[in-house]
C-alpha cells in the first residue's frame, strides 16, 4: 500500500 | 442596569450548567452530549460508561450533524515489526496458529492509549463496547497529528449513513461477536458485511490510489467491509474504504487475529509486500 496510507492511523468513530 | 445584570447572570449560568454538565459526567456518548447540551464545539469531552466508568475521548461535532465519538485507532508503529509489540490489533505475541485470535482485542473490554496519543499510538477507550451506536466514521490521520488539526489532515473521512450497527448490536464489540476475528474461523467467502459509505474528504478514485497496484484490481472503493479472510484463512477486521471481491485481503484490510501464513502477521497486514511506496504489486 502507499506510504501516504501505512503512515497514517485509522481512527474509528461511534454515533 | 439590571436587564444587563440579569442576562449576564444568565450567560454566565449557562456556562456553569455546561461545565457542570461536563464535570457531571452524565452522558455515555458524543451524540448525547451534542443532543442534550448542545455542545457542537469539536474536542475532548467526559463520557461515562454504563457501570460508571468515566473517561475522556474526543467528540467530533461538525461531520454530518455531528456527535461523533472516537472509539479506536489502529496505528502502525512499524510495518516491518511482524505481530510484535505495538500490533494490538492483531497480536503481540508473535505469528502463532495456536493463538487464533492473537490478543482479542477486536472483542474484548481491554483499553489502551489515550485520545490525544490516538495518532502515535493504538488507542481504544471503553465507548468501543459500551456505547449503543447506528454509524460509524473513519478518519485516516497521518502519524503524530495533533488533534486540533486531524480532520484537516486526514487524507481520508468518511461515515456510513444506512444504521447498519443496530443491526450488529449497535458496536464493534458485538459485530465481531457474531463475525469473530480468528485465524481459520472460515474461508474467503465467509466475508462479514460490506457496508457503503458517504466521503466527507476524499472520493472513490483517491482511495483507490492508496492500495497497490495489483490489490486495486481486487476491491471496489465506496465501502467499509467488516472481516474478511484471505486465501490462508487469516481473519482481518477492517478493509477502510474498500469491498474486496479477490481473497489477497491481507494487502489492504487493516487488524487481524494471530496468524497469518507465511509471514505477514500484522495490524497492517502485508500493506508492505513488494516493498512500502513504490506504487508495484501489492503496495
Amino acid at each position: 500500500a502507499s506510504k501516504e496510507m501505512t503512515e497514517a492511523a485509522v481512527l474509528l468513530f461511534y454515533r | 442596569d439590571s436587564e444587563t445584570f440579569q442576562n449576564r447572570t444568565r450567560t454566565n449560568f449557562e456556562h456553569l450548567e455546561r461545565l457542570r454538565n461536563r464535570s457531571t459526567y452524565v452522558a455515555r456518548s458524543c451524540k448525547e452530549i451534542r443532543d442534550r447540551y448542545g455542545d457542537e464545539e469539536d474536542g475532548l469531552y467526559y463520557l461515562t460508561t454504563a457501570n460508571g466508568m468515566v473517561y475522556q475521548t474526543f467528540c467530533d461535532m461538525t461531520t454530518a450533524g455531528g456527535g461523533w465519538t472516537l472509539v479506536a485507532s489502529v496505528h502502525e508503529n512499524s510495518v516491518y515489526g511482524k505481530c510484535t509489540v505495538g500490533d494490538r490489533w492483531s497480536s503481540q505475541q508473535g505469528n502463532n496458529a495456536d493463538l487464533p485470535d492473537g490478543d482479542g482485542n477486536w472483542s474484548n473490554r481491554n483499553m489502551f492509549g489515550t485520545p490525544e496519543g490516538a495518532t502515535s499510538d493504538d488507542f481504544k477507550n471503553p465507548g468501543y463496547y459500551d456505547i449503543a451506536a447506528e454509524d460509524m466514521s473513519v478518519w485516516h490521520v497521518p502519524n503524530n497529528f495533533p488533534l486540533e488539526h486531524w480532520s484537516l489532515a486526514a487524507i481520508l473521512r468518511y461515515h456510513t449513513n444506512n444504521r447498519f450497527l443496530s443491526l450488529y448490536g449497535g458496536n464493534l464489540f458485538q459485530l465481531f461477536k457474531h463475525y469473530p476475528v480468528r485465524y481459520n474461523i472460515g474461508s474467503c467467502s465467509n466475508r462479514g458485511p460490506a457496508i457503503p459509505i458517504v466521503y466527507d474528504h476524499g472520493d472513490r478514485e483517491s482511495t483507490r490510489m492508496f492500495y497497490g497496484p495489483r490489490s486495486r484490481n481486487e476491491f471496489e472503493p465506496g465501502f467499509i467491509t467488516f472481516r474478511a479472510i484471505n486465501n490462508e484463512r487469516a481473519a482481518m477486521a477492517i478493509c477502510s474504504g474498500v469491498k474486496p471481491t479477490g481473497c489477497h485481503t491481507e494487502h489492504y484490510c487493516i487488524g487481524g487475529g494471530g496468524y497469518f501464513d507465511p509471514r505477514q502477521c500484522g495490524d497492517f497486514p502485508s500493506f508492505d509486500w513488494d516493498r512500502l511506496g513504490h506504487d508495484q504489486g501489492w503496495s
